[in-house]
Formats: structure tokens, sequence, C-alpha cells
């Protein structure tokens, strides 16, 4: 099974065009096996990457080179899924 | 039985599949369970159907968790096959559309890749074909279709998300649909439901010219989710796919509406990125009930606008 331990999802709420080309070339770079929730197509929308724990540095770093702000919407994905997992469990044992 | 089946919970496909008998069982002059292919893993994919009699009555398919890591829309698909189920006799409105009209419903559009989700990777969204030449699985089933296949906003590298796949239907998962829909050939409206971003979708995402009925689709779906909103205030856009989102090629409803059903709509449900596909459970009852209010007057129109 694989796990999302230390992995964010961040919003970058897109500036100009030119953010948008520099996003799209991000995901266009498969290195640091990004995962874009919601992908870079124009400045009035916002674009969700969840970024793996080990290119997080990598990644802030790019963004912050090319001035393209951004914020953390899901810290750590693992603890979401542990959540919804544990939800999940709950509710077996409760049909039983 | 469906009375103490938890709809707020996120379930697996054993038990989403085995509680489809039940509402079948509690519902046996209006419910059936159809068969209509199987998946790659050699799963069954069953589509509910509501009819109260005649065979090739006017359609409507609504069809849910086409990627597989969306997983409210699964869970609203099993909440509102429950609500018609349980509101014809009731709701005037509704009863009146199922004597005239059928419902087919596709909870699980793509089996393989939700089991994936449960038991190797909760944020898979592809099928999970394997492709020669690739040692990268599955094909997006939102990009297999035959309209614009292979156009702008899809990939050709088997490693993406956005893959388009070898060719149109390629994915058994969609060519089980395709066939279904063309076999029966009475179809009037298509509604795909997918999450997250809370958008009402028409055609088309392969170009971004307006279609001809776009001002009546436009106006449909503004009324849609007006509805929508008034339950708990969750606002929705309108507008093509490739207007509102962005340029996709060989997705369901632009393929539905070149094939002639007019009313084809793709739903974003919530939410707006709080969460994205983590959606928690105890929002899933909220969003299937706010759906439902857009759903259902989106099936009232095309009951009361035949073609």
């Amino acid at each position: 099974e694989r796990v999302f331990v230390g992995d964010q999802v961040i919003r970058v709420n897109v500036q100009s065009e030119e953010d948008v080309q520099f996003l799209q070339a991000l995901e266009a770079q498969q290195e640091w096996e990004l995962d874009f929730w919601l992908h870079p197509v124009s400045p009035e929308l916002p674009v969700d990457i969840r970024v793996p724990r080990s290119s997080l540095s990598a990644v802030k770093e790019y963004l912050h080179a090319h001035n393209i702000h951004f914020t953390v919407i899901i810290d750590n994905l693992q603890e979401l899924l542990d959540e919804e997992k544990a939800e999940m469990e709950e509710n077996q044992m409760k049909e039983r | 039985s469906t009375r103490s089946f938890d709809f707020g919970a996120y379930h697996t496909l054993e038990t989403i599949y085995s509680w489809m008998d039940t509402l079948v069982a509690q519902h046996p002059n209006l419910v059936t369970k159809q068969e209509i292919g199987r998946s790659y893993e050699n799963r069954p994919m069953y589509v509910l159907k509501f009819s109260t009699g005649g065979s090739k009555r006017p359609a409507i398919w609504i069809d849910a968790g086409i990627h597989s890591r969306e997983w409210v829309t699964q869970a609203t698909g099993v909440w509102t096959a429950n609500k018609i189920a349980t509101d014809y006799g009731r709701d005037t409105s509704l009863t009146s559309l199922l004597n005239t009209m059928d419902i087919y419903m596709l909870i699980l559009a793509n089996p393989d890749g939700y089991v994936y989700t449960h038991t190797n990777n909760r944020m898979w969204r592809k099928t999970r074909s394997k492709f020669s030449g690739s040692v990268c699985r599955g094909a997006d089933p939102n990009r297999n279709w035959d309209a614009g296949f292979g156009g702008p906003g899809a990939s050709n590298n088997p490693c993406l998300d956005t893959y388009h796949g070898p060719s149109a239907h390629s994915e058994i998962e969609v060519k089980n649909v395709v066939n279904l829909i063309k076999s029966h050939g009475n179809f009037k409206s298509f509604i795909s439901v997918h999450a997250y971003s809370q958008l009402l979708m028409y055609p088309h995402g392969y170009s971004c010219n307006n279609v001809p009925d776009q001002p009546e689709l436009d106006s449909v779906g503004k009324a849609a989710v007006q509805k929508l909103a008034s339950l708990y205030g969750t606002s929705y856009k309108v507008g093509s796919i490739c207007k509102i989102i962005y340029q996709a090629s060989g997705g369901s409803i632009d393929w539905s509406y070149d094939v002639g059903i007019k009313y084809s709509f793709a739903f974003e449900l919530r939410d707006t990125g709080r969460y994205g596909f983590l959606l928690p459970a105890n929002q899933i009852i909220p969003t299937a009930e706010e759906t439902w209010l857009a759903l259902k007057h989106i099936l009232e129109y095309v009951r009361d606008h035949p073609y």
C-alpha cells in the first residue's frame, strides 16, 4: 500500500499568464512526481498540487524563485488518510 | 437492509455491490441491477435501472466514480439511488418522470481503480489496464472517449494521469458504457459526476467553440445550481468544460453530446480545495442532498422537453 506521510497539498493562486507557464513547466517534469489535483490553465483558476515529502523543498524553492505565491491546504496528507481509514473501520464495526 | 446502511460513510466495492442487491430486493417493481460488462480486471460493472415498464423508453444516464479517487461521487451515487427508489410514489414530480422515462445509474464506473484506491493507492485516478511497452498502468477513462480523442488536454504518456489510452474506447470500462448507450439508442440525457471544484459543466471540452445548444444548456445549468445553492449555500459555477476549467479531449459528455444526447452535463462536486479528494465522510450526505436538487431539476427539464 502506498503511504503519503509528509506529503503536502499546496494551492497556488495564479497571478499571471507567466505563472501558468511556469506551473505547466513544473507539471511537465516528472522527477518530482507531482500530482496535480487542479491543473494550471488560466490566471483565474487556482492550481492544487500534491507534493511528495521528498520534493517539498525543491518545489518550494522553484516557486519562490519564480515569485509564485502558494499556501499549504493539506499539511500532511497521510493524517487525513488515516482519519478516513479509521472512520471506515469504525463504520464496518457498526455495520456488523 | 438499506435502512441500516450508513449512507454517510465511504464503503468498499463489495459493500456497495451487496447494498445494490438489497435495494433491488426492497424495490422489485422499480429497480433492477444489470451487468453491462466486465472491467479490465474482470470485475462486473453494474448499472441500476429505474423503470416502471415498457422497453427502450426515453432514458437518462448518470455515472459516478469514473475517476476512482473522487470518493464523494460514488457515495453520492449510492445515496441518490436510494433517494430515487424511496421517493418514487411519494414525490409526484419524480413519479411522473419515472412513469414516462427510465434512469440508468452506474455508481462505480471504474471498479478496478476504486478497489485500488482502497488497497494500494488512495490517490489513484485511472483504470488499471496494462500497456505493452510501458511499466505504467491505466488510462484516464475520461480522456478515452471518441470525441476529439488524442487532442489537446490529454497526454500520450502512459505514466501521466491524463493518458488518453492507445485508442478511443480502448478501456473496456468505457467500451461497456458506449455499447449500452448505442444499443439502447434512446438516451436523452447523460450526466457524469466528478469531484472536486463545485462546477456544473456542459460540452465541449475538446473545443472552446459554443455548441449549438449552448444557450439552453447554460440556462438549465444555472437554474440547477441555483436550486443546489438553496440548501446549504454551496456555490457552483456553470459553463462549458473548455471555458470553465480547461481544454480536455476524449471526455464522456462530449461523446454523448456528439452522438445526439443533447442534455449532457458533468458535475464537479464539493469542495473547492480545503480537502480536495479527501472530503470528510460527514459531508457526504449534505453533498448528496444538495446535488440531488440540481440533478432533479435537470431530470425534470429533460422530462418536460422531449426531443
